[in-house]
């Protein structure tokens, strides 16, 4: 069985960043996880 | 047939000229054995080639070559087996009763096949009645502590992360593996409320630099949705920004239970009575549009940064989706068309009010065995 989750995020306000989200994924492919470890996070 | 009826004369020849126990009926157990032997022996190299391919595809993926998708004739002749049946018999076995003596035996020796944590299991095995139950087990209290950052999201989930990443571009597309991708229109039906822009209106969307407006927009996207929600063209539009996905594979061993990730409210249910394929690492890589075609729940909602959707995806063998905050809902059902793109069968939650409030790491549904 798979899940998918889809959801928006926080984006960052200026446009100039070159990095176009402040949401940003503490994983990687192939990692294992366990419910309730954080699989993103982003800054107030 | 020619085969049988030469087989059927020669053993009535054999069985006239010499009682029955002859050297001919003797030979009949020499090319009987002969032919089981073949065929174990078949099975025992295909089992072997695959056990090697799947060991070259784990090496390619730890020097980081990435594989493509690669359709094969045991893929093709996946959709002419009545996968169905087969997950509702599978079903129907392990809900059978077993005794108790049996019971921790047969769990045990699931949790060493499929590396289960037989720990963290809530109750004593033996008072599981049976392996569907033993399966869809809850946890001790604790095992899994939520993270408790306001600012994160945690996994639903025990399982491996098959791939993520933000949603952009015309269609919205997710990749199931390199080559091969899909809508996010298709997985979550085309009557989602996944927040899109045309393009026409992608530049003031990017241009989008004050919070105040951007709460406002969300409010107004909310309306929108819900009032027109089959009026948008999906085909045309793209993603707001900010839309990420996340798929996650759970292995057979695995809790196959799902919780919230977020705070969040479910304003809608959608069920897709689809296929049921397998979804293991090689089907992914073999099947077309395997996660759209199978069965699946989804829900959508709001959290408190906008949109949040959750597809629980069927397989083979655990086929059927308990949802705990609807106990009434049923999948896996026989079929009754032929046809596999009925459109799916939506519910929304408390149309008048906020739908299904649920806090982070609550316990949303449950996978079951066929």
């Amino acid at each position: 069985s798979t899940v998918v989750l889809v959801f928006q995020a926080p984006t960052l306000k200026s446009m100039t960043s070159t990095d176009p989200s402040e949401f940003q994924f503490c994983i990687k492919q192939g990692d294992r996880v366990r419910v309730g470890e954080a699989l993103g996070r982003w800054n107030d | 047939r020619s085969f049988i009826k030469k087989l059927t004369s020669t053993s009535r020849t054999g069985a006239s000229f010499t009682g029955g126990g002859g050297g001919d009926s003797q030979g009949n157990t020499f090319l009987i054995s002969g032919a089981t032997a073949a065929t174990l022996l078949m099975l025992g190299a295909l089992h072997a080639r695959r056990i090697y391919e799947d060991k070259k595809v784990e090496e390619a993926r730890e020097k980081g070559i990435e594989i493509e998708f690669q359709p094969d004739v045991k893929a093709s002749f996946m959709r002419l087996l009545p996968l169905r049946s087969i997950s509702r018999i599978w079903g129907s076995l392990t809900s059978v009763d077993l005794p108790v003596w049996l019971r921790p035996y047969v769990y045990r020796a699931w949790a060493r096949a499929f590396h289960s944590n037989l720990e963290e299991v809530a109750r004593p095995l033996d008072e599981y009645v049976s392996l569907r139950e033993f399966f869809a087990h809850d946890l001790k209290e604790g095992s899994r502590p939520v993270d408790p950052d306001p600012r994160c999201l945690a996994s639903p989930v025990d399982g491996t992360i098959v791939r993520f990443g933000e949603l952009n571009g015309t269609g919205a597309m997710i990749e199931q593996v390199k080559g091969f991708s899909y809508s996010v229109y298709s997985l979550l039906g085309s009557s989602s409320l996944l927040p899109m822009v045309t393009e026409g209106n992608m530049h003031e969307e990017n241009s989008d630099q004050d919070s105040t407006f951007r709460e406002n927009k969300k409010k107004s996207w909310w309306r929108i949705s819900l009032a027109l929600p089959k009026v948008r063209d999906s085909a045309s539009a793209c993603p707001m920004k900010g839309l990420y996905y996340c798929v996650i594979y759970l292995r057979p061993g695995d809790y196959h239970r799902i919780h919230s990730p977020v705070d969040w409210n479910i304003l809608v249910r959608r069920h897709f009575a689809g296929r049921l394929f397998p979804v293991n690492e090689r089907a992914t890589r073999t099947i077309r549009n395997l996660y759209i075609e199978n069965e699946r729940v989804v829900l959508e909602g709001l959290w408190q940064e906008g949109f949040m959707a959750v597809a629980a995806i069927g397989a083979t063998n655990i086929g059927s989706i308990e949802l705990f905050i609807e106990p009434q809902l049923r999948t896996n059902r026989p079929r009754k068309k032929l046809l596999h793109s009925e459109p799916p069968e939506e519910r929304v939650y408390d149309p008048e009010g906020v739908g299904v409030s649920l806090k982070k790491g609550d316990e949303v549904a449950a996978f079951n065995m066929g």
